[in-house]
C-alpha cells in the first residue's frame, strides 16, 4: 500500500503539471532532492537483485524523478517561479551525510550513501513545505499529491511492525528515519483532512 | 537476526 501510494503520488504529480501546464507551486528543490535521493539509494540495482518487482519500481522512480526534473527546468520552466522556492538545500545535505557516516549498518561507500539517501528522504519535503507555507494556500490537485507522498511512509510503518514480528527483524535506521518523515507532514494533514476533504480550499490561517 | 541489513525495501 505504501508503493501504491508512492506510486500514485507521482502519477498525481505528473497529472498536475500536465492538464495546467504548469509546475507552479511545486518546489524545485524538493524535487531535485528526490532525484538524489533515488539515485543514492538504487545503485544496488547493478548487483543486488530482489525481485522483478522491487527493480521495476525503483527503475520507475528514478525515472520519474528525472522525468519531473526536466519537466520543471525545460519544458515548463516559465511555470516555475525560483524566488519563492528558497529553502536552503545545504541545511539539509550536511545533516543527512553526517548522519549517514554515523548511522550505517556497514563503513563502507554504498552503505553510507544508502543510509544517507533514508535520512534524505524523510526531510526532502522541507523545501515544498516551506515553499506551502510562504504562499499560504496550494492548488487541490497539489495538496492530493503531497498527501499520497506523505501517506506513502506511513503506511511502511504498520508493514516495519508486521515484520518485527513476523520475520524478527528491525531496520531502525529505515524506520526512525520514516517516523520522523511522517512527523513532518501531520501539520500538512491536519489541513488537508479538515479543509480539503471537507470541500474546501487549502489555506493556511493568516 | 534482529538487524535488516538486506536492503529489500524501496
Amino acid at each position: 500500500a505504501g508503493d501504491i501510494s508512492h506510486l500514485a503520488s507521482i502519477v498525481i504529480l505528473l497529472h498536475k503539471i500536465y492538464t495546467s501546464h504548469s509546475c507552479r507551486g511545486i518546489s524545485f528543490k524538493t524535487q531535485a532532492l528526490y532525484v538524489l535521493v533515488f539515485l543514492t539509494r538504487y545503485l544496488d540495482l547493478f548487483w543486488h537483485w530482489v525481485s522483478l518487482y522491487n527493480t521495476a519500481m525503483k527503475v520507475f522512480f528514478i525515472a520519474s524523478s528525472v522525468y519531473v526534473l526536466y519537466l520543471m527546468k525545460y519544458k515548463y520552466r516559465p511555470t516555475h517561479d525560483p524566488s519563492i522556492d528558497t529553502f536552503k538545500v545545504e541545511y539539509l545535505l550536511g545533516p543527512c551525510l553526517i548522519l549517514g557516516l554515523i548511522f550505517n549498518y556497514e563503513f563502507k561507500f554504498t552503505e553510507i550513501l544508502w543510509s544517507f539517501s533514508i535520512w534524505l528522504e524523510a526531510v526532502a519535503i522541507l523545501p515544498q513545505l516551506f515553499m506551502l507555507q510562504r504562499t499560504g494556500e496550494a492548488e487541490a490537485i497539489t495538496t492530493h499529491y503531497l498527501a499520497a507522498l506523505g501517506a506513502y511512509r506511513a503506511l511502511y510503518i504498520p508493514n516495519w511492525i508486521w515484520r518485527y514480528f513476523g520475520d524478527n527483524v528491525v531496520d531502525p535506521i529505515a524506520v526512525v528515519a520514516g517516523l520522523v518523515q511522517t512527523g513532518l507532514y501531520l501539520d500538512f494533514f491536519y489541513v488537508y483532512f479538515t479543509k480539503v476533504l471537507q470541500g474546501q480550499k487549502f489555506e493556511l490561517p493568516a | 537476526e534482529i538487524l535488516r541489513t538486506e536492503k529489500d525495501e524501496l
